[in-house]
């Protein structure tokens, strides 16, 4: 018996050493063949000087060639060196993009090192823009210099360095040098940059995060890229991979055999982020079109992007994490210290930009969850069961005599944004914290714009207000879902002919605001329509996304107020993550005058 | 938590710093009452007495 199982035992280590001699075999076949590939990449874009000298000019003519201006180009802002003191960002306008570094601290020689990588194609954009700002209480994101930058000539230069060094130009008197910035770029190992692109989305089913996966695991990661393949296809895969055969994975071994196998057979037919048919036989394209995607899908990149121009990146994080709401700050006192980053929108009493805290993690959970095809697929059909049991254990808490001790701790952390001489009673009063988040205001702490004439719409609550003139600019600015319409904000019992291309106020309201609403405008009040729905959060990060369709497919109630002056007004109260709960303070056939209350949001499911 | 509000088409002529910053894609950060618009009806037959319509 001891024989025959060392034979079997021997036997079977030789059958996995053959196994494990194919498959690197087989691995070295695939990298030579994909090096060859970057080779011919990197001598494309790194001798093409459009010159032709030498023996190699056929090379070079090869290699000038517009087709291989292609690859994911990293590009590094270093540092600067400006003529005065001061805190300096930088941004990077490529094509139809811009993105922009941190802020640095104040001084004469700013360090950013912001990396971003950069999508080369052939036929694509070719010259990056550099526009360098200072930054201050008093001169808020002023353009100082600028350079334009030729990317297939940058990289077609052979260099003594790392890196190059660019005047900055005076936007007004172009000849006149202010300052210089360090710059590196390079392309990137498409062979790493497939492996790492692997490592990263197999990664996000690693769920105890131990660096191995088990088949499970990657079936559904598999799935989540709604790809069909066969169950048996999938363990095949798995089982290759599975040199050991002991049920597990490293991620460094499945990521080196999914790089080889999407060579082969692509595993993913569309981009699991923005959901593009990847075309099959543009492979390259495919990884590196899947690398960017996935790097701005979870904001892992240094810097950030999305900005059409360079004024608007300047404002960065005024116009991209303005959007970042968030409904972590329900829970009283997290977001301290040093894991607060910063959210702004603008005052329109103080005509200022206000500053809210915000948690940079849950943000990027928030990111990853909402604005991914990946993280709403992973959350998949239980999202909803799950946010209804959240909201609805928050309320029970909420409820509860112990959660009036929270009143204060929260009182604290909004310190700056809740006025507690416009609330109606003192903090002794509430015994829940419920009580508290649906408090009243004293009469008059809230002047209402011309209140005896109803021609003058008033703002329905206390809040962050976007509003369009016709449904397009909504979904053009601000409304990304791509099942939003009006005919589903309102649902069927409401008729909504008259409502279609109508214009439409967004009054979202956020954790530290007085949550009652109030009537916009006078008139009579229709019928009201409970809708029943899920609980996905209303902050903008949910609302952008174009895989999440909050407005039409959340719990709301919906109803209408007969106006004389403004014809019938449409009224929907949408519930959210954690406050789900609306409460109306009238009824059908009642009449309203403008600023009256009309109901208030509260915790619950 | 928020609260939507739809006009029928042409119904209200909303006040031009809200569709700015809305146009950029920034909030606007309002109080109840403030004013949001006017009626088509009205600011085509001339503005009403705006000097009283004060924001807060």
């Amino acid at each position: 018996g001891n024989e025959n199982s060392k034979e079997s035992s021997s036997s079977s280590l030789e059958r996995k050493e053959s196994r494990r001699s194919r498959l690197k075999q087989k691995l070295r076949v695939e990298r030579h063949h994909l090096r060859n590939r970057l080779r011919h990449l990197r001598s494309g874009t790194r001798n093409g000087n459009g010159n032709g000298s030498g023996s190699d000019s056929s090379s070079h003519k090869k290699l000038l060639d517009a087709d291989h201006f292609a690859g994911i180009a990293l590009l590094t802002l270093i540092r600067g060196e400006m003529k005065f003191r001061d805190k300096w960002l930088a941004c990077v306008s490529f094509g139809e993009q811009t993105f922009r570094t941190q802020i640095s601290d104040s001084t004469d020689k700013p360090v950013w090192n912001s990396e971003k990588k950069l999508l080369l194609e052939k036929n694509g954009p070719e010259v990056a823009r550099i526009s360098v700002f200072e930054t201050n209480k008093l001169s808020s994101n002023k353009l100082i210099g600028y350079c334009e930058i030729n990317l297939l000539e940058f990289l077609t230069r052979d260099l003594d360095s790392d890196y190059e060094i660019f005047d900055l130009l005076d936007p007004s008197t172009p000849n006149v040098v202010v300052g210089k910035i360090h710059i590196s770029c390079s392309v990137e190992d498409p062979v790493e940059t497939e492996k790492g692109f692997a490592r990263r989305i197999l990664s996000i089913v690693d769920y105890n995060g131990d660096g191995q996966l088990s088949f499970p695991e990657f079936s559904e990661l598999i799935n989540a890229f709604g790809n069909q393949v066969a169950v048996a296809k999938k363990e095949e895969l798995f089982k290759e991979a599975d040199l050991n055969g002991d049920g597990v994975v490293s991620l460094d071994e499945l990521a080196s055999l999914l790089a080889v196998q999407q060579e082969r057979e692509p595993i993913m037919t569309c981009c699991p982020v923005c959901g593009e048919i990847l075309e099959a036989s543009d492979k390259l394209n495919n990884m590196i079109h899947l690398t960017l995607c996935f790097d701005e899908g979870t904001g892992n990149q240094v810097m950030t992007g999305g900005f059409l121009t360079d004024k608007e990146a300047s404002y960065g994080w005024m116009f991209k994490l303005s959007e970042w709401a968030h409904f972590s700050s329900y829970d009283v006192g997290l977001n301290k210290g040093s894991s607060a980053s910063h959210v702004l929108v603008f005052d329109r009493r103080t005509k200022r930009l206000v500053e809210e805290l915000i948690d940079g993690k849950i943000v990027l959970s928030m990111r990853a969850i909402y604005q991914s095809k990946v993280g709403l697929g992973l959350v998949g059909k239980g999202a909803k069961e799950i946010l209804q049991s959240i909201s609805e254990k928050q309320g029970r808490k909420m409820n509860s005599l112990e959660s009036a001790k929270d009143i204060p701790k929260f009182v604290e952390f909004f310190k700056d944004q809740i006025n507690l001489a416009d609330v109606k009673h003192p903090l002794e009063h509430f015994k829940t914290f419920n009580e508290f988040f649906v408090r009243e205001l004293k009469p008059g702490v809230r002047p209402i714009a011309c209140m005896e004439d109803d021609n003058v719409a008033i703002c329905a609550a206390d809040c962050r207000l976007t509003a369009f003139t016709c449904v397009d600019d909504s979904l053009r600015f601000w409304i990304k879902g791509r099942k939003f319409s009006i005919q589903g904000l309102l649902g069927q019992e409401i008729s909504s002919s008259a409502f279609i291309d109508g214009t439409l106020v967004i009054f979202r309201l956020a954790p530290q605001d007085y949550h009652r609403f109030h009537v916009p405008v006078t008139g009579t009040v229709g019928k009201f329509v409970s809708i029943p729905g899920c609980l996905y959060t209303v902050n903008p990060i949910a609302i952008n996304s174009k895989y999440c369709n909050v407005f039409t497919e959340n719990k709301r109630v919906v109803t209408t107020i007969s106006t004389a002056e403004f014809g019938k007004v449409a009224f929907v109260a949408i519930g959210a993550t954690m406050v789900g709960s609306i409460t109306f303070l009238k009824k059908t056939g009642d009449y309203v005058k403008k600023g009256d209350e009309f109901g208030y949001f509260s915790f619950g499911g | 938590s928020t609260v939507i509000c739809v006009f029928e088409k042409n119904a209200i002529e909303i006040d031009k710093d809200l569709l700015e910053n809305s146009a950029r894609s920034l909030e606007t950060l309002v109080s109840v009452g403030m004013k949001l618009g006017v009626s088509k009806k009205a600011y085509d037959h001339g503005l009403p007495n705006l000097e009283r319509c004060a924001l807060q």
